[in-house]
């Protein structure tokens, strides 16, 4: 494993701290798209369903176990917790998300790297967790007004994308070279969405104001 | 290219 990944994965491990912490203590999901954490629930269960037959080290089931048992604690907060899911700002989170699922599906059908139910599964999840953010974004978008802790959320959403990039460049020139055309066009794809957000929370941070996005 | 070696990543 090179830095990269490793500050990949930290960076997207801190993203679900922050939001569990702003949900579990201040007993508020105001801002979070439930619609993308539903997404990135299913993201998970389909691309760890190697979990039990396919041991590559304890540091990678660990990790898959946390982001199992985390996004669906989090949906779980946001549909049932008593308090929690009074602060979910229902009507700002419209977007249709499943079906963004069924063009991903159909994708993974013909775009795979092996036609078996859990390779297709597998990519499947790399389409999906592509676009998952999309109901988080339109969100951010529609209530402009960003607290701190969603902000940082999707800060580190996005630097986790930008170093598991790194991470493929890297690992591209220092190991064999097999090409992953699918982890590689869906990953960059993902990273990009998240490039307008960047270009605020740098302007924000800059000039030391409130992150606030354009109408 | 080979299948399966990115299932080492998250």
């Amino acid at each position: 494993m090179n830095i990269f990944r490793l500050a990949g994965d930290m960076t997207h491990l801190a993203s679900v701290l922050v939001l569990l912490l702003k949900i579990h203590t201040i007993k508020s999901c105001a801002g979070i798209s439930l619609k993308t954490q539903e997404l990135f629930a299913i993201v998970f269960l389909t691309r760890y369903l190697d979990l039990f037959t396919n041991f590559i080290s304890i540091y990678n089931t660990i990790m898959k176990l946390i982001f199992l048992g985390s996004s669906f604690s989090i949906v779980w907060y946001i549909r049932r917790h008593r308090v929690v899911r009074r602060s979910y700002d229902k009507d700002q989170d419209t977007f249709r998300h499943f079906f963004l699922m069924w063009p991903c599906l159909i994708l993974a059908i013909f775009i795979n790297e092996k036609f078996t139910l859990k390779e297709v599964m597998w990519t499947f999840s790399i389409y999906l967790e592509a676009i998952a953010i999309l109901p988080q974004l339109v969100m951010l978008q529609r209530t402009r007004n960003i607290d701190n802790l969603t902000g940082q959320y999707i800060f580190l959403l996005g630097a986790y994308r930008a170093f598991y990039i790194l991470n493929w460049i890297y690992r591209y020139f220092t190991e064999e070279h097999y090409v992953h055309w699918i982890t590689w066009v869906a990953g960059v794809i993902q990273t990009l969405l998240y490039g307008d957000f960047f270009y605020y929370y740098f302007q924000s941070w800059k000039n030391n104001v409130k992150l606030e996005l354009p109408a | 290219p080979k299948t399966g070696s990115f299932k080492d990543e998250l």
